[in-house]
Protein backbone atom coordinates (compact mmCIF):
# COMPACT_ATOMS: atom_id res chain seq x y z
CA UNK A 1 0.00 0.00 0.00
CA UNK A 2 1.24 3.57 -0.33
CA UNK A 3 1.73 5.29 2.52
CA UNK A 4 -0.70 8.06 2.32
CA UNK A 5 0.54 8.73 6.18
CA UNK A 6 -2.44 10.76 8.25
CA UNK A 7 -0.87 13.49 9.47
CA UNK A 8 -3.46 12.56 13.12
CA UNK A 9 -0.69 9.55 13.97
CA UNK A 10 2.13 10.67 11.91
CA UNK A 11 4.21 13.29 13.38
CA UNK A 12 5.83 14.10 10.22
CA UNK A 13 3.10 15.40 8.52
CA UNK B 1 9.73 -21.07 5.48
CA UNK B 2 10.07 -18.03 8.28
CA UNK B 3 11.88 -15.32 6.75
CA UNK B 4 14.77 -13.93 8.90
CA UNK B 5 14.35 -10.45 10.59
CA UNK B 6 16.38 -7.89 8.49
CA UNK B 7 17.18 -6.36 11.25
CA UNK B 8 20.35 -8.00 12.92
CA UNK B 9 20.31 -8.62 16.29
CA UNK B 10 23.27 -6.67 17.25
CA UNK B 11 21.75 -3.88 15.23
CA UNK B 12 18.67 -4.38 17.19
CA UNK B 13 20.63 -4.46 20.40
CA UNK B 14 21.73 -0.51 19.59
CA UNK B 15 18.50 0.64 18.79
CA UNK B 16 16.71 -0.93 21.96
CA UNK B 17 19.31 1.17 23.35
CA UNK B 18 17.76 4.28 21.90
CA UNK B 19 14.61 3.62 22.17
CA UNK B 20 14.84 2.92 25.79
CA UNK B 21 17.09 6.60 26.33
CA UNK B 22 13.88 7.96 25.30
CA UNK B 23 12.14 7.13 28.10
CA UNK B 24 9.76 4.86 26.44
CA UNK B 25 5.60 4.35 28.66
CA UNK B 26 4.62 1.11 28.48
CA UNK B 27 6.94 0.13 25.99
CA UNK B 28 5.82 2.86 23.33
CA UNK B 29 7.06 5.82 22.08
CA UNK B 30 4.99 8.55 21.12
CA UNK B 31 5.73 10.72 17.87
CA UNK B 32 7.41 14.10 19.67
CA UNK B 33 9.30 11.37 21.64
CA UNK B 34 11.05 9.94 18.20
CA UNK B 35 10.28 13.00 15.97
CA UNK B 36 13.97 14.57 17.09
CA UNK B 37 15.95 11.67 16.84
CA UNK B 38 14.76 11.18 13.47
CA UNK B 39 14.89 14.76 11.90
CA UNK B 40 18.52 14.07 13.79
CA UNK B 41 19.85 12.25 10.68
CA UNK B 42 18.69 15.48 8.44
CA UNK B 43 16.67 13.71 6.08
CA UNK B 44 14.03 15.44 4.75
CA UNK B 45 10.78 15.82 6.07
CA UNK B 46 8.37 13.60 3.38
CA UNK B 47 11.20 10.52 3.72
CA UNK B 48 10.68 10.74 7.48
CA UNK B 49 7.13 10.90 7.02
CA UNK B 50 7.56 8.00 4.75
CA UNK B 51 9.86 5.96 7.33
CA UNK B 52 6.86 6.77 10.37
CA UNK B 53 4.48 5.22 7.57
CA UNK B 54 6.52 2.25 6.91
CA UNK B 55 7.02 1.61 10.25
CA UNK B 56 3.97 2.64 12.42
CA UNK B 57 2.70 -0.69 11.22
CA UNK B 58 -0.45 -0.41 13.91
CA UNK B 59 -0.65 2.97 12.71
CA UNK B 60 -1.38 3.85 16.33
CA UNK B 61 0.82 7.09 16.16
CA UNK B 62 3.17 5.19 18.66
CA UNK B 63 6.33 3.13 17.69
CA UNK B 64 7.29 -0.16 20.11
CA UNK B 65 10.43 -1.22 20.48
CA UNK B 66 10.21 -3.31 16.93
CA UNK B 67 8.69 -0.60 15.38
CA UNK B 68 11.60 1.79 16.47
CA UNK B 69 13.36 -1.00 15.10
CA UNK B 70 12.13 -1.03 11.47
CA UNK B 71 12.17 2.75 12.01
CA UNK B 72 16.33 3.45 12.47
CA UNK B 73 17.18 0.77 10.06
CA UNK B 74 15.10 2.68 7.12
CA UNK B 75 17.11 5.34 8.16
CA UNK B 76 20.18 4.14 8.10
CA UNK B 77 19.74 2.82 4.46
CA UNK B 78 18.14 5.72 3.34
CA UNK B 79 21.53 7.80 4.35
CA UNK B 80 23.08 4.81 3.06
CA UNK B 81 21.20 6.38 -0.27
CA UNK B 82 19.02 3.10 -0.11
CA UNK B 83 15.27 4.81 -1.37
CA UNK B 84 12.81 4.12 1.49
CA UNK B 85 10.48 1.45 0.08
CA UNK B 86 6.96 2.67 -0.85
CA UNK B 87 5.78 -0.62 1.22
CA UNK B 88 7.50 -2.24 4.19
CA UNK B 89 9.00 -5.62 2.27
CA UNK B 90 7.74 -8.90 3.96
CA UNK B 91 11.36 -9.33 5.64
CA UNK B 92 11.02 -5.64 7.88
CA UNK B 93 8.52 -6.94 9.67
CA UNK B 94 9.11 -7.68 12.67
CA UNK B 95 8.41 -11.64 13.81
CA UNK B 96 6.03 -9.77 16.73
CA UNK B 97 4.05 -8.47 13.74
CA UNK B 98 3.59 -10.59 11.68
Amino acid sequence: QFPTGSSSTNPFL
Amino acid sequence: TELPWAVKSEDKTKYDAIFDSLNPVDGFLSGDKVKPVLLNSKLPVDILGRVWELSDIDHDGMLDRDEFAVAMFLVYCALEKEPVPMSLPPALVPPSKR
